[in-house]
C-alpha cells in the first residue's frame, strides 16, 4: 500500500488524532507531525507501515537519552524519596520498590512523613509488614521532618541499604506544603552525606498536561532524578511524558502496572512507545 | 489567553481587508489549541469546534468591531451551556434510607468525597450512615473510620473477608435499623477496563439500589476521561459527577469530556483536603477555567 506522491489526509489526522488521545498535547503533537512529514519528504519511509515503524523510533529514542538506573551509593544508605500530587500511588509504588529491592538482597527501611492524612501511616505500615521490611512511624499529625531526622538515623545504624521516604500527596500549589517538602529534603542531606540520592516524583498515567507543572514546580523544589509512572495498566498512555521531557530533563525510571506489591516495571521506552499505540 | 491569540490571528487576516469565513476557521485552531491544552478530549473539541463556528459565522462576527472578544463570549456560553446546569441537589426521594453510591478510578478521592459529603448532609440537617465497602485497599477501612470520628458519623464495616456487596447490603440494613436517612457507600478504586471489579459494582448497585450514583473524578485527568467514564456511566447508569482537586491549577476539561460523553450532571466540586472543602458545581466558573 504506497502512499503514493504526498501523505494521504486521512493517516495523518488519524495519526494526530492518536498522539492527542494519547495525551501528548497540541504543541507537542504538531512538532511530532511536522518530524513525520519531514521525514516522509526526505524518503525515510514510504507507506503506512513504514510510517508508524519511523515513528515509534523517534518517539523511542526522545525518552533514551537518559536512562538511568536506581542509585546506589557504595557502603552506605541510599536515601530515596518518593513525592507528588494527592492519589497518584506514591504509598502504593513504595510497597512495589520495597518488594523489588528486597528481591534484589537490599536491605529496606521505611519512613511513613505522611502524618497527615487519615490512616496514611497505616497504609504504610501494612505494606511494611507485607515486604518483611521495618519503618520508623511517629503517631499522626507529627512534624514529617521530624519522622526524616530519626528514620535517617535509624538507616545509618541498622546500616540498611535503602531509607524509602514516603510523603503526604501535596499540589504543587501549595506553597508551604512544597516548603515542608524541601525542608524534610534538607533535613535527610543533615544527617546522611549527598541524600537524598533519588527523588522520585510519581505521575498518574491519567493526568493530562497538568502533569508538565507539576514535574516543572516538584523540580524546582527538590531536584527531581526520577519519574514514576503508575497506573498505566489502565487506557491511558502518558503522551504527556514527551511534554515533560522538554521541560525537566528527568528519566521515567518505573511503570506501575497494578495494585500489588509485584506490579512494578522498570522503564523500557521502545516498550513504552509500543504500548502507546495498541 | 484565548483572547490574545485569537486577536493575533485576526489581526494578521485583518491586514488583508475584512474577516472571511475561512477568517474565522483559521481563528477556530485557537480555540481548538486551548481546549486541547485545557485536556478536553479530542473528538469532543472537533464536535465543539463545528458548533462555534457555526454560531460565530451565524452571528455574524465578521462584521464585528472586535471579533476575537465575541468569539471568547460565544466559546464560554457554550461551554458553560454544556456543562451546565448548577449543581447541588440530591435525589432525597424514593429511599429510605437514601443510598449514595461512590465510584471511580484509583485515587480520584472517593474516601475523602465520602466524608465532605457527610458534613454537608449534617449541614442540611440529614443524618449520614458510611459504609466502608474497600475491601481491598491497605487500611482503607481505618482511613474512613478515622474520617468518621473526626465528623461523629457511624461507619459501619466488616473485617471478616466479606465481600464488597454483601457488606453494603448489610450496611444498608444497619442505617435502617439505627433509623439514619442517608448511607453513603465508599467502593474500593478500579479499573473500568477491570470486567470482574466492574461487575461487582453493578452487583452492590443491584443489591443497595442507589438514588445516587456518583462517579468521583480527578480534575486533572486527561484525554482518558472519556474512557472511564462512557464505561463507569454504561455498568452504572450514574446519576451524577464529582470532580475533585480542582484546588490544583489543572484546567479541567475533563469536566466537559465527562458531562459531553455521559449526559449526566456534574453536581459537587472538591476543593482542598479538609471536609469543609465541598462546593456545588458551577458551570460558568468551570467554563472560564477551562479557556484558562
Ligand atoms: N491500577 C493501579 N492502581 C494503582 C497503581 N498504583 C497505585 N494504585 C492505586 O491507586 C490508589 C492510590 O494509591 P496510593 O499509593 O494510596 O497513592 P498516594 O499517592 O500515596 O496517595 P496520597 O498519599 O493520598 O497522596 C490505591 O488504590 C492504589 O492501589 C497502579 O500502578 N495501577
Ligand atoms: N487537594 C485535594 N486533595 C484531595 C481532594 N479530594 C481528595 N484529595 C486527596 O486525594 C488523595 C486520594 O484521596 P482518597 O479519598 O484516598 O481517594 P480514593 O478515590 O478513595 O482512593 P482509592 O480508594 O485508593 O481509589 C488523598 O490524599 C486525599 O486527601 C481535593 O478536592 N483536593
Ligand atoms: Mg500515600
Ligand atoms: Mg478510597
Amino acid at each position: 500500500l504506497s502512499m503514493g506522491r504526498k501523505l494521504d489526509e486521512d493517516l495523518l489526522d488519524d495519526l494526530e488524532e492518536k498522539l492527542l488521545t494519547a495525551d501528548m498535547g497540541p504543541t507537542t503533537a504538531m512538532s511530532v507531525m511536522d518530524s513525520v512529514k519531514d521525514a516522509y519528504k526526505k524518503k525515510e519511509f514510504e507507506d503506512p507501515e513504514g510510517l508508524y515503524e519511523h515513528l515509534k523510533r523517534d518517539l523511542a529514542s526522545r525518552l533514551q537519552q537518559n536512562v538511568t538506573p536506581l542509585a546506589s551509593v557504595e557502603g552506605g544508605v541510599t536515601v530515596i524519596l518518593v513525592v507528588g500530587v494527592n492519589g497518584t500511588g506514591k504509598t502504593t509504588s513504595i510497597a512495589k520498590l520495597t518488594h523489588l529491592l528486597t528481591s534484589e538482597g537490599k536491605k529496606v527501611l521505611l519512613a511513613a512523613c505522611d502524618t497527615f492524612r487519615a490512616a496514611a501511616v497505616e497504609q504504610l505500615d501494612l505494606w511494611a509488614t507485607r515486604t518483611g521490611v521495618e519503618i520508623v512511624k511517629h503517631s499522626s499529625g507529627a512534624d514529617p521532618a521530624a519522622v526524616a531526622f530519626d528514620a535517617a538515623e535509624a538507616a545509618v545504624a541498622r546500616k540498611v541499604d535503602y531509607l524509602i521516604v514516603d510523603t503526604a500527596g501535596r499540589l504543587h500549589t501549595k506553597e508551604n506544603l512544597m516548603k515542608e517538602l524541601e525542608k524534610i529534603g534538607k533535613v535527610l542531606r543533615g544527617k546522611i552525606d549527598t541524600a537524598p540520592h533519588e527523588v522520585l516524583l510519581v505521575l498518574d498515567a491519567t493526568t493530562g498536561q497538568n502533569a508538565i507543572i507539576q514535574a516543572q514546580a516538584f523540580n524546582e523544589s527538590v531536584p527531581l532524578t526520577g519519574l514514576i509512572l503508575s497506573k498505566l495498566d489502565g487506557t491511558a498512555k502518558a503522551g504527556v511524558i514527551f511534554g515533560i521531557q522538554n521541560e525537566v530533563d528527568v528519566p521515567v525510571k518505573f511503570i506501575g502496572l497494578g495494585e500489588k506489591q509485584e506490579d512494578l516495571e522498570r522503564f523500557s521506552a521502545p516498550q513504552f512507545v509500543e504500548a502507546m499505540f495498541e | 489567553s484565548l483572547t490574545k491569540n485569537l486577536q493575533g490571528a485576526f489581526s494578521f487576516f485583518r491586514k488583508r481587508g475584512h474577516l472571511t469565513e475561512d477568517n474565522i476557521k483559521e481563528g477556530m485552531r485557537e480555540v481548538r489549541k486551548a481546549l486541547l491544552e485545557a485536556d478536553v478530549n479530542i473528538k469532543v473539541v472537533k464536535d465543539f469546534i463545528k458548533k462555534v463556528t457555526e454560531r460565530a459565522i451565524g452571528e455574524d462576527t465578521l462584521k464585528s468591531v472586535r471579533p476575537e472578544q465575541q468569539i471568547v463570549k460565544i466559546v464560554q456560553d457554550e461551554l458553560e451551556e454544556l456543562m451546565g446546569p448548577v449543581g447541588g441537589y440530591i435525589n432525597f426521594s424514593g429511599g429510605s434510607p437514601t443510598v449514595i453510591m461512590m465510584a471511580g478510578l484509583q485515587g480520584s478521592g472517593k474516601t475523602t468525597t465520602c466524608a465532605k459529603m457527610c458534613k454537608y448532609l449534617v449541614k442540611k440537617g440529614k443524618k449520614p450512615f458510611l459504609v466502608a465497602a474497600d475491601l481491598q485497599r491497605p487500611a482503607a477501612i481505618d482511613q474512613l473510620e478515622v474520617l468518621g470520628k473526626d465528623l461523629g458519623i457511624p461507619v459501619y464495616s466488616e473485617r471478616d473477608g466479606g465481600r464488597a456487596p454483601k457488606v453494603c447490603q448489610r450496611g444498608v440494613k444497619e442505617a435502617q435499623r439505627l433509623g439514619m436517612d442517608v448511607v453513603i457507600l465508599d467502593t474500593a478504586g478500579r479499573l473500568h477496563v477491570d470486567e470482574a471489579l466492574m461487575e461487582e459494582l453493578q452487583e452492590i448497585r443491584d443489591k443497595t439500589k442507589p438514588q445516587e450514583t456518583f462517579l468521583v473524578c480527578d480534575a486533572m485527568t486527561g484525554q482518558d476521561a472519556v474512557q472511564s467514564a462512557r464505561e463507569f456511566n454504561s455498568r452504572l447508569e450514574l446519576s451524577g459527577v464529582i470532580l475533585t482537586k480542582l484546588d490544583g491549577d489543572a484546567r479541567g476539561g475533563a469536566a466537559l469530556s465527562i458531562k459531553t460523553v455521559t449526559g449526566k450532571p456534574i453536581k459537587f466540586v472538591g476543593v482542598g483536603e479538609k471536609t469543609s472543602d465541598f462546593d456545588e458545581f458551577h458551570p460558568d466558573r468551570m467554563a472560564s477555567r477551562i479557556l484558562g
